[in-house]
């Protein structure tokens, strides 16, 4: 059901909630549960020198495009491929067979691909958040309005993660190339959710 | 809407938090 698909998102703090809501309802209590991560991503984005001096129509769009992916490589680490489960921010476990019934499908496989790609690289918590950064920097999301500033303070990020992968790897050549290649994958796992996102509203 | 981060209220939080509005309302 369309109220299903909401629900299974691993930020729903009450995916299980009583029945008879409205719609709107449904909304703002799932907002309660992710606001605060949204507002986590911001005041991450506030700390990546330089991102700041971007005009604020750029910081806007930049974080509307990407706090999505910034969550998933956040969150990747709630996905246990080997148990075959997603811990919700609740804390509550859910199995695969649980959350396909919930209406999580192709995404759910995806998500569960990508993390277990992300989670074998086994990043440390500054090249975590260094490639989170590259992430949000991206000068090809649309509407940007200073794609020449964007596209300065991304080189500056993807730069400093290089440095930082060969610093911490030098016998590991191939390593910065897997993470780099790991960004075409969030956009479609963005895009996937864009669409179940747009599915719940249109149904 | 064929914006999903406009159906979520997605601006309006970014854009309060950014301005360090610590109050946000989802509409």
């Amino acid at each position: 059901s369309t109220r299903d698909v909401l629900l299974a998102c691993p930020m729903n703090m009450n995916p299980h909630a009583g029945s008879g809501r409205t719609a709107q309802e449904i909304w703002e209590d799932f907002s309660l549960s992710f606001t605060p991560a949204v507002r986590e991503v911001v005041e991450f984005a506030k700390h990546i020198p330089g991102f700041r001096d971007l005009c604020q129509h750029d910081q806007v769009t930049l974080l509307k495009a990407g706090t999505f992916e910034v969550l998933m490589v956040r969150f990747a680490s709630l996905f246990n491929v080997k148990e075959q489960t997603v811990k919700f921010i609740s804390g509550t476990k859910y199995s695969l067979e649980e959350l396909r019934q919930m209406g999580m499908g192709d995404l759910l496989n995806s998500m569960f691909d990508f993390s277990e790609k992300l989670n074998n690289l086994s990043l440390t918590e500054e090249e975590l958040a260094l490639f989170t950064a590259v992430v949000l920097v991206s000068a090809d999301r649309s509407s940007i309005k200073n794609v020449d500033s964007v596209e300065q303070l991304q080189e500056t990020l993807i730069r400093a993660l290089r440095a930082l992968i060969m610093k911490n790897h030098p016998n590991e050549t191939s390593r910065f190339t897997k993470l780099l290649l790991k960004l075409p994958d969030l956009r479609t796992l963005n895009n996937l959710h864009s669409e179940k996102l747009l599915s719940f509203r249109i149904d | 809407c064929a914006d999903p981060a406009s159906n979520l209220g997605l601006e309006d939080i970014i854009r309060k938090a950014l301005m360090g509005n610590i109050e946000t309302k989802v509409e």
